[in-house]
């Protein structure tokens, strides 16, 4: 039959929207997919195949490696808010790296959670790979360019400076923020070579505010979603990428080190529909 | 303001003595656009307006309210009724020591919110004892420690102990020893669709018998929190629910889902990451935030 039927665009449009996709582009697809069946003959099957090219065509070029750089050591400045897993994500793509046989460094950037140090340092000792740190309160930035130097005198290939979670809302520490990448670039020019937003797949709309707040602010060169093991979608992803571009680099499907997975936007629009 | 956008609706409605099924469903379709953009859950949308307009049909306009005013009290009303009531507090009273467990995603602030509690609870004289009973994550016991020494309250943590189950059985007979009235359990974060570790969950909960089960949800989550919400519930039978990083600009349209679904009341706010960032929650402002 010719035209959307009534029950197919409703069951369409919950799917949409339940995987955080948001309004506005759910009823954009929703336009899109009657006005191509009001010319065409649909059934479910082709309207679900219709619905998903639609979605991957949003994705394009959206998927991407971490940068290579031409001196080492490349250096991944990773933030996002309160929670999100950056601390893990850094473990897990060190993890990764380190079995691909590079070296690499990480900074405990996060000066003011408690036990914030005390974690990343069971990670570095998982891992085999050193920790800079200093005592809790120091100055993040003053971190940072301790393991900058401690790359570059070791040889390193990867420097991951984490950073304490923030709300993209407080300005003193996005100020912070800022002077953590100020103090990298005026040590190393093309540092950070690599600026990660770590964001949770189970967050809603706001993922869009926070990706565009720090972007605006820092600078974004890539994105990791994180959580993608649990029931929520992260399609906030979705409108994120179509209006900032930003590739989405990994994401996260765990609490250990394996956990990690590159972004593949295939599978990531086929998990939608699962 | 979702206000102003009434207020243009009903401009057309000016003169007519009550709200009408034609001069209500374009405000309703603006309800449900600002519901869903502050992630409110898909159905609870669904079933919220459909009862917004069986309150708003018929309702006599006031004559000096217009009729956009009188369309919003109602679905703010509605929405306050729906989040609960102000200032539910903890229900602590029982035999000694109280013990409030504390679960939730991962990442959601359990541990800091142990630690806001604690700090809450000490203010009103209550001798507490925190658990840190995350064995899991690297370095959970030493955040737990790290919070208590800050705030001078006593955790009981044992490195060398990993089953959750033992930690709390020890923390509480040494509960009981010491005289402390109210222990505050901090979990490890799971995901709800993880049956097993929601099954262990239950199973300490049974060990511990806990006079509240609290879900310390994170106020950004997404459509989710629903499913988040309903297996916990199901799982533990949850007492409350504490709010975190309203301190954010999230329009927080979580706060109605975890209501809708669970019905348990949600009875602070976690509004900073200092220990003292804590709030009894308000169902109006929420009300209001919601809306945007
Ligand atoms: N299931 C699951 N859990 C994750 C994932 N990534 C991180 N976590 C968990 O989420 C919680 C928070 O992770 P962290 O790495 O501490 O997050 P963070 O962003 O560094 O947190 P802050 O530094 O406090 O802002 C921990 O319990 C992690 O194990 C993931 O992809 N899946
Ligand atoms: N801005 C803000 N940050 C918060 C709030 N509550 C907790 N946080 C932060 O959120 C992050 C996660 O808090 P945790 O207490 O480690 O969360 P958790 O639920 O114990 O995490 P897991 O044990 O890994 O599941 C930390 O950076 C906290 O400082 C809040 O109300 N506002
Ligand atoms: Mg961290
Ligand atoms: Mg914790």
């Amino acid at each position: 039959a010719h035209g959307l039927d009534g029950g197919l665009r409703d069951e369409i449009e919950e799917l949409l929207i339940t995987a955080d996709i948001g309004v506005v582009l759910t009823a954009r697809i929703l336009d899109d997919l009657s006005a191509w069946a009001a010319k065409n003959n649909v059934n479910p099957a082709e309207g679900t195949l219709r619905i998903k090219e639609s979605l991957l065509s949003i994705l394009e070029e959206s998927e991407g490696a971490i940068s290579a750089v031409d001196a080492p050591p490349a250096v991944v400045l990773v933030l996002g808010v309160n929670g999100t897993g950056k601390t893990t994500t850094i473990a897990k793509i060190a993890h990764d790296l380190t079995e691909h046989g590079k070296s690499v460094i990480l900074a405990a950037g996060d000066t003011f959670r408690d036990a914030a140090v005390e974690q990343l340092t069971v990670w570095g000792d998982r891992l085999g790979v050193e920790v800079v740190s200093q005592k809790q309160g120091a100055d993040p930035a003053a971190v940072a360019f301790d393991a900058l130097v401690r790359a570059q005198t070791r040889g390193i290939d990867y420097l991951f400076v984490d950073t304490a979670g923030r709300l993209h809302t407080k300005y003193n520490l996005m100020e912070e923020l800022k002077k953590i990448k100020r103090v990298l670039g005026d040590r190393m020019p093309a540092a950070p070579h690599e600026t990660l937003l770590v964001l949770d797949a189970g967050i809603g709309q706001n993922n869009i505010a926070q990706a565009k707040k720090f972007h605006e602010e820092v600078g974004i060169t890539g994105i990791v979603l994180t959580k993608l093991d649990g029931s929520a979608k992260g399609g906030a992803i979705f409108p994120l990428f179509a209006d900032l571009r930003i590739p989405i680099k990994y994401i996260g499907v765990g609490e250990g080190a394996d956990d990690l997975m590159p972004f593949d936007r295939h599978q990531f629009v086929e998990a939608l529909f699962s | 303001a979702i206000s102003d956008k009434f207020n243009t609706i009903f401009s057309k409605v000016r003169g007519r003595a009550r709200l009408s099924e034609e001069n209500i469903s374009e405000a309703l379709r603006e309800i449900r656009l600002a519901l869903l953009e502050a992630d409110v859950n898909f159905k609870v949308v669904k079933s919220f307006t459909a009862s917004v307009r069986d309150k708003a049909l018929g309702t006599e306009v006031t004559p000096r309210v217009t009729p956009g005013q009188q369309f919003i009290k109602i679905v703010h009303d509605e929405l306050v009724g729906l989040l609960g009531i102000e200032g539910e507090g903890l229900s602590l009273s029982g035999p000694s020591p109280a013990v409030i467990m504390l679960v939730g995603l991962v990442g959601s602030g359990k541990t800091t919110t142990a630690g806001k509690l604690a700090l809450h609870l000490s203010k009103k004289s209550r001798n507490t004892l925190m658990v840190a009973a995350d064995t899991m994550r690297p370095a959970a016991r030493n955040q737990l420690v790290s919070i208590g020494q800050r705030i001078g309250i006593e955790v009981f943590s044992n490195d060398r102990e990993q089953s959750p189950n033992r930690i709390c059985a020890d923390a509480l007979s040494y509960a009981s020893k010491k005289g402390v009235d109210t222990v505050i359990i901090d979990t490890a974060g799971r995901l709800a669709v993880d049956e097993q570790l929601m099954g262990e969950l239950a199973a300490l909960k049974r060990a511990i018998a806990p006079r509240e089960v609290l879900l310390v949800a994170d106020s950004m989550s997404g459509q989710d929190a629903v499913t988040v919400a309903a297996k916990f519930h199901e799982a533990l039978g949850l007492t409350g629910v504490i709010l975190t990083k309203l301190d954010g600009d999230t329009r927080g349209g979580a706060a109605l889902s975890i209501k809708a679904v669970s019905g348990a009341p949600i009875k602070f706010a976690g509004v900073g990451e200092k220990l003292e960032d804590l709030m009894p929650f308000e169902p109006g402002r929420m009300a209001t935030r919601i809306l945007g």
